[in-house]
């Protein structure tokens, strides 16, 4: 059960960094455009 | 179960013939190998997600930077917006307030951005409302796109094949502000502007087409925001088949407003000679002056 709980829980941090990573990458592509804007 | 095992009674003196014993030794082992490789796996699963959540912290660090970035760079845009274009920011600011939430507009899910957590149940929901909400904002820029997309209209004018100037007569003034050679085509292309730029939007391209060296190919874009030019000054009118080009220049309210006053003269023009006609003809005089005057002596009578 400890073993289970572990993985629930590590799949869960998981896929929350994935939507970290992709809201990153969203976020940083805004940045550029605005900064191209900007030029 | 054989009780004497557990209990060591030693009541067999052959142990060399017991493989029961032998079996339960086996399986003790295999727990021990079994609980130490779970333990392996556990503390293997631990350092993973520690690694994760370091991980997952380090990104939301990076987010935060980004857009703290982000909202910096955006509000000295709008300031540099405000300052050059002070009428069009008035007229924007309901749309600007509509996008205050930087979130929303990049379109994340609520509360990521900050870095709370979530809840693993909702993941799927916040999912679906983080994509919709990225579509909303990849269909936001066609919208606009289209609506502010110009125009496009193109005309075929007849043309001297000596004539090298690429000037289209339609009774706009344009300047030109470039030149330059396509590959499809061995003469050259001319871009004008309206000469009321940049209040007015409208831009022309001239090349002579590639099929037929006689006709000269203009690319108009966009509407004239202001009066058309007058008949007189067209010279495009006075070209028997390039009239057609003037018509296809002018657009919505210009058209009606032509159209009205042509009907609006044919009108008195019909009116001029139905009176001509009818003045010219003795017998309705006399039939008018009989009614008027009969109509006279009612009025007296009464």
């Amino acid at each position: 059960p400890p073993t289970n709980a572990l993985v629930e829980e590590l799949n869960r941090v998981s896929a929350e960094n994935k939507k970290l990573s992709e809201m990153l990458t969203l976020m940083y592509n805004n940045y550029n455009i605005l900064k191209k804007q900007l030029v | 179960m054989d009780c004497s095992s557990f209990l060591d009674l030693n009541t067999n003196p052959f142990p060399e013939m017991l493989p029961k014993k032998e079996a339960s030794v086996s399986a003790s082992t295999h727990f021990k190998r079994k609980w130490l490789e779970q333990d392996e796996s556990a503390s293997e699963l631990r350092e993973e997600l520690n690694r994760v959540n370091s991980e997952n912290k380090k990104l939301n660090e990076m987010l935060a930077t980004v857009h703290e970035n982000y909202c910096a760079l955006r509000h000295q845009l709008e300031k540099l917006q405000s300052r050059q274009s002070p009428e069009i920011s008035q007229t924007e600011q309901p749309i600007k307030k509509r996008k205050q939430d930087p979130d929303e507009f990049l379109g994340f899910p609520i509360g990521l951005s900050s870095g709370k957590t979530e809840n693993s149940s909702s993941n799927d929901d916040q999912q679906q409302q983080y994509e919709q909400k990225n579509q909303l904002i990849s269909c936001k820029r066609p919208v606009t796109d289209s609506f502010n997309k110009a125009k496009v209209s193109t005309v075929y004018v007849p043309t001297d094949t000596s004539d090298t100037s690429l000037t289209v007569k339609d009774g706009y003034q344009w300047r030109k502000y470039g030149q330059k050679v396509t590959r499809d085509n061995p003469s050259p292309r001319a871009y004008f502007r309206c000469s009321f730029a940049p209040s007015c939007p409208v831009k022309k391209k001239v090349q002579r087409s590639a099929e037929d060296p006689s006709l000269l190919v203009a690319t108009y874009e966009g509407t004239h925001n202001h009066l058309g030019p007058n008949a007189s000054e067209c010279d495009a009118t006075s070209q028997g088949g390039s009239s057609t080009v003037t018509l296809d220049l002018v657009h919505g309210s210009h058209r009606l407003a032509l159209e009205k006053n042509e009907r609006n003269t044919m009108q008195d023009v019909l009116v001029q000679q139905m009176a001509s006609s009818l003045t010219k003809d003795s017998k309705f005089t006399a039939a008018l002056a009989a009614a008027i005057s009969g109509r006279l002596m009612e009025q007296s009578r009464t």
